[in-house]
């Protein structure tokens, strides 16, 4: 079963932008 | 009971027919003998159909082509049987078999339809509990699969309903209810689920406790980016999660996957405490990954896997630099979305 992996990609990029 | 029935039958045969002479006695279980012979030749029949799909599945997650078109020629033969034999372990093989061969298709809409079909068909006998929780439980990755959250937390309620406080189908219907908070945004829910856990991981089998692992650590990156507000003080070691979890770190094309994410999910995190330590780790790692996507992750079945491996490398490779890394990822990302 996939991870909802889009939103950790989202949260990944959020993490770099702080 | 098929199995003492036929044999008390076989013996009281013998007794009425050749030591006491009672004719009506001797035909009433010649009957009894013949009728559930047969029937329990038909339920060690289907129990093979059964067992044929079930080990292929356990052995790997791939699909056998051969075994499916077997499967899918045995359904008449076997719906059959579930209309002539009034017998409980023939009934639940049999659709079981019937979704087995959906889930082998991927047919989700399929598998809905086939547990629907079984919850009704035991809902009329006096036998409930079980087949109910096996076939609602089946219906849970389904809905999420499909995006039904509403009719996936309503299948979970009515899973957790059945089942006893610490038990294995207690624990495996919470594990559904983090990854329903994980797809549906509902993170709280995933929180919720993995708390009551906690307290039952020295009890459980290896990898069911490995699997609760990975996921509260999933639980503490969302803690992490804020996305679940904890309703008590929560910390999280990730070196010691790594030694917690040696049965999945082997498993290469399996559950490590989620093991290098959370890796790399959790330097994120430390990054924000301490930059350099953070980055040099991702850094490090960034090679052995590189050769772990080219060495492990070659099936369309670990497509999303090898796709989001690739973009998580990006992040070294964009020198953390978060323009960067969206533009060079972006192209994955795409694929990944319409995967």
């Amino acid at each position: 079963e996939p991870a909802p992996y889009a939103v950790l990609w989202d949260r990944a990029l959020m993490l770099l932008e702080e | 009971f098929l199995d003492l029935i036929v044999l008390c039958a076989k013996k009281l045969k013998y007794h009425y027919g050749a030591i006491v002479g009672d004719r009506k006695q001797y035909r009433t279980y010649c009957e009894l003998f013949e009728r559930y012979n047969e029937m329990m030749v038909i339920s060690d029949r289907v129990e093979g159909y059964y067992l044929d799909i079930a080990f292929e599945f356990a052995q790997s997650k791939s699909i056998n082509e051969e075994l499916l078109e077997k499967s899918k020629k045995r359904i008449p033969e076997v719906e059959a049987y579930i209309r002539e034999y009034d017998n409980y372990w023939i009934h639940m093989l049999g659709f079981n078999i019937f979704g087995l061969v959906k889930q082998m298709e991927s047919d989700y809409r399929g598998l809905l339809e086939v547990c629907q079909q079984a919850i009704e068909h035991f809902g009329n006998g006096s036998v409930k509990r079980g087949p109910l929780f096996n076939f609602t439980y089946k219906q849970i990755p389904c809905f999420l699969q499909l995006e039904m959250y509403s009719e996936a937390r309503q299948a979970i309620h009515t899973c957790l309903r059945l089942t006893l406080e610490g038990t294995y189908n207690w624990i495996i219907t919470l594990e559904y209810q983090v990854m329903y908070g994980f797809h549906s945004g509902d993170f709280q829910a995933a929180y919720e689920a993995i708390k009551p856990i906690r307290g039952y991981l020295d009890k459980m089998d290896p990898a069911t406790r490995e699997q609760c692992l990975i996921l509260d650590a999933y639980v503490h990156f969302f803690i992490g980016t804020g996305d679940i507000i904890p309703t008590q003080p929560e910390v999280f070691r990730p070196a010691r999660f790594m030694n917690e979890v040696p049965i999945f770190s082997k498993d290469k094309a399996g559950h490590h996957i989620n093991i290098l994410i959370l890796q790399i999910l959790h330097s994120l995190l430390k990054r924000r405490t301490q930059p350099t330590l953070a980055e040099n780790e991702i850094t490090t790692r960034r090679s052995a990954l590189e050769m772990y996507v080219s060495r492990h992750l070659r099936g369309e079945y670990l497509k999303w896997a090898r796709l989001f491996l690739r973009m998580l490398i990006q992040i070294p490779a964009g020198y953390f630099n978060p323009v960067n890394v969206r533009m060079k990822a972006a192209k994955d990302a795409e694929l990944l979305k319409n995967a």
